[in-house]
């Protein structure tokens, strides 16, 4: 093989029946545009890391996964993000966590490892380092959707707590979660 | 999460990984994604890794690495490392979720103990493959 590459949406509470069929069309057509988008860039030459960032813009802008737009909310309501990337030619990486206004993270993660001798930066310090290197910054809000905001609501319920510790009982251990949940 | 692992014309691999973490997370809360080695991790003598699931146990595990650690020390396959890690490590700790990677020679994995993760490829060909749940 010359060239390739693979991507995942994720693996949170994916099961059949969850989904309707035009549900499953629509993520099927926009991991489609993903691959389609690396694809591109790999076969006029481009380096596996611009395939990376830009495979992952595609899946970032869509609502559909946990990941920029649409990606799950904090305790406190908000979207706090997390990105990273490394290049296996020469072991170098950069990661970026707690970030709320970068419209792109894993494009933060880049410049990191491009653009500074550090490795992770977080939070305020990340988001000034995106400003500086010129990426887009968007209000908090960008990234929020209305399924976001439903499952927030409903999982602070009594109800929603119970089934958080039900889901959890059910797949993970008991003893090391509090009271936390992965629906994303 | 999302991810993308790639093998360039060059040789080269990367791979990169993007979330918002666990619902309802507090304390500011860091998952796997950003932990290099955990959620992400790629070396040309390896393969290049992009994790999702729950991120606790990708941590403690150091998962994208331990994959790329058994190919390169024990000279596992892709396939063999990623299923070692994800399907009897992981599971027996019932650490749910899983990984994609590709190799320098363009051998690609997906392999998830959960009931499904959204998940695709494409090579040279340029015929994309992509799928969502088990089998």
């Amino acid at each position: 093989v010359e060239f390739g590459l693979v991507i995942h949406g994720g693996a949170g509470n994916i099961y059949k029946g969850r989904y309707s069929e035009d549900e499953e069309k629509e993520y099927r057509l926009k991991l489609e545009e993903a691959l389609q988008a690396g694809y591109t860039i790999l076969k006029n030459g481009g380096t596996s890391p611009e395939a990376v960032e830009k495979v992952i813009h595609v899946l970032e802008d869509s609502p559909l996964f946990n990941a920029g737009k649409g990606a799950v909310m904090t305790s406190e309501e908000t979207v706090e993000l997390d990105a990273a990337i490394m290049d296996g030619s020469n072991l170098n990486a950069g990661t970026c966590a707690g970030i709320k206004h970068v419209k792109n993270p894993i494009s933060l993660a880049k410049a990191i490892m491009e653009k500074s001798p550090h490795v992770m930066l977080i939070g305020e310090g990340a988001e000034k380092f995106a400003e500086e290197s010129g990426l887009e910054m968007v209000a908090n809000e960008y990234f929020f959707t209305e399924k976001r905001k439903q499952e927030i609501k409903i999982i602070k319920t009594k109800e929603g707590e119970e089934n958080l510790k039900v889901y959890r009982d059910k797949s993970f251990q008991d003893d090391m979660y509090p009271v936390d949940g992965k629906f994303g | 999460t999302v991810g993308c692992a790639a093998l360039d014309k060059h040789g080269n691999i990367a791979s990169g990984t993007s979330t918002g973490g666990m619902t309802n997370k507090k304390w500011g809360r860091v998952g796997d994604v950003p932990i290099i080695g955990a959620g992400t991790y790629a070396n040309n003598k390896t393969c290049a890794i992009s994790a999702t699931g729950h991120g606790e146990f990708f941590i403690r595990n150091v998962v994208a690495h331990d994959i790329s650690a058994l190919m390169e020390y024990k000279s596992l396959t892709l396939q063999q490392a990623a299923d070692e890690v994800v399907m009897k490590k992981l599971m027996g700790q019932k650490g749910s979720g899983g990984v994609i990677g590709i190799d320098k020679y363009g051998n690609i994995v997906m392999s998830f103990n959960s009931d499904g993760m959204f998940r695709g490829y494409i090579t040279d060909k340029g015929e994309p493959f992509t799928a969502m749940y088990k089998n």
